[in-house]
Order: C-alpha cells, then structure tokens, then sequence
C-alpha cells in the first residue's frame, strides 16, 4: 500500500 | 553503481595527483548534508545488507573526501576556495529546507528530511560546474568523475519507468528532483561527448 511505501532507493 | 565509482574515481585522483585542483570540496559538501538527510533511516529500519552497506559507504567516503580536500595535506594545499566558492548555504540550503517542508507527504521529520535531500541533490552538481566554467580546461578524471556523477541519475529515470509499469511504483518528488539533477548535466554531458568523440581534451565554452 502506499501509506506504508519503503523508501528502498539510494 | 555508477555514483559509487564515481566516488572511487574521485578518490583516486586526489590520491594519485595528490592534488584536488577542479574539484568542488562544496559540492560534496552538498552531497554530505543529502546523505545525512536521508539516510536518517539507518537508525530505524532496515531494508538490506546491499542498501545499508551503501548508505554507509556514501556517507564515510563522502566525509573523508570532504576531510582529504580541506584538511589534509598535501592534497588540501592545493584547495582553491577562491575559486570554488558557490554560496549553496544561501542559494540551495535554504530553497531545498523551504522546498522539503512545502512538498513533503507528510509532515514528520524523516519525510520533511528525505524530500529536501532530494531537492538538494538535485541541484548538488551546481558548485561543481562552476568551477568547471571558470577554468575551462577539464582533466581527464575529473570529467569522468563529473560524467559518472551525472549519468547515475539518469539510469534512476530509467530504473523508475521500469518499476511503474513491473510494479506500480509512484514517486512524483523523486522524479522530479532525479529530472531536474539530470537535466543540469545535458550541457556537460554534450561537451563530454564531444571530447571523447574526437579525441580531444574537454574544453567548456
């Protein structure tokens, strides 16, 4: 879901 | 990938011409203040071995790169701050905090932080092609090391229309920031393309 998006990038 | 070599690159030509002579201490300072934005989430969440390895590596190598330019000799003798002296404390620190708050998703500190380090980053490479302008003449490392620091960014862009259509992934501040960071470097990149096209050493107009 979008509220919970892992900011995975560098 | 590509921003980590373009670290290692730096690295390697302050170690091996002992001499930081066209290299923006600045603009890493710039990227110091980015990293330490957002990479606040070391702290508390974790994603993988491969991305905390990274964070750490852009923060340490940054920090001692910083060191080696202002602080260590004989490398630090030959820092122009004359010459580099792009004021980011007034011109992009203070934009990209107003930017940060104004954009954020949401407004909590780690949010508030990673949207102006994005903003920052952006326009991070400004300190360093100004100095460029002013002398002209490129060496050879330090217009890969520029090239490379700019080219990351656009393999972002690319990365990010993949994982749209594979996933659905949306981020509209990342985007633009990575759009405009790139965007900044079409000139360089031309010039660079050029030299290396025919041969010659990179000349900026």
């Amino acid at each position: 879901g979008k509220e919970e998006a892992v900011k995975d990038e560098l | 990938m590509l921003h980590l070599m373009s670290i290692l690159l730096l690295l390697w030509k302050l170690k091996k011409s002992k001499s930081c002579v066209g290299i923006s201490c600045r603009m890493q300072e710039c990227y110091a203040i980015v990293f330490c934005l957002r990479y606040l989430d070391l702290f508390y969440q974790f994603i993988s071995v491969y991305n905390t390895a990274m964070k750490v590596v852009f923060i340490s190598s940054t920090f001692y790169l910083i060191f080696l330019m202002r602080f260590q000799p004989p490398v630090s003798a030959t820092y122009d701050r004359t010459a580099d002296s792009f004021p980011y404390e007034q011109y992009l620190l203070g934009p990209a905090a107003v930017l940060g708050f104004i954009s954020a998703e949401e407004w909590s500190i780690p949010e508030i932080f990673w949207t102006a380090s994005i903003w920052l980053e952006s326009v991070s490479i400004l300190p360093q092609l100004i100095l460029l302008q002013q002398l002209r003449e490129v060496e050879n490392l330090t217009a890969e090391f520029v090239a490379t620091m700019g080219a990351y960014r656009f393999f972002y862009i690319l990365n990010w229309i993949y994982r749209y259509f594979a996933e659905g992934y949306v981020n509209w501040i990342g985007w633009l920031g990575g759009i405009v960071q790139t965007g900044l470097y079409v000139d360089f990149f031309y010039y660079y393309a050029m030299s290396k096209w025919y041969g010659q050493k990179l000349v900026l107009p």
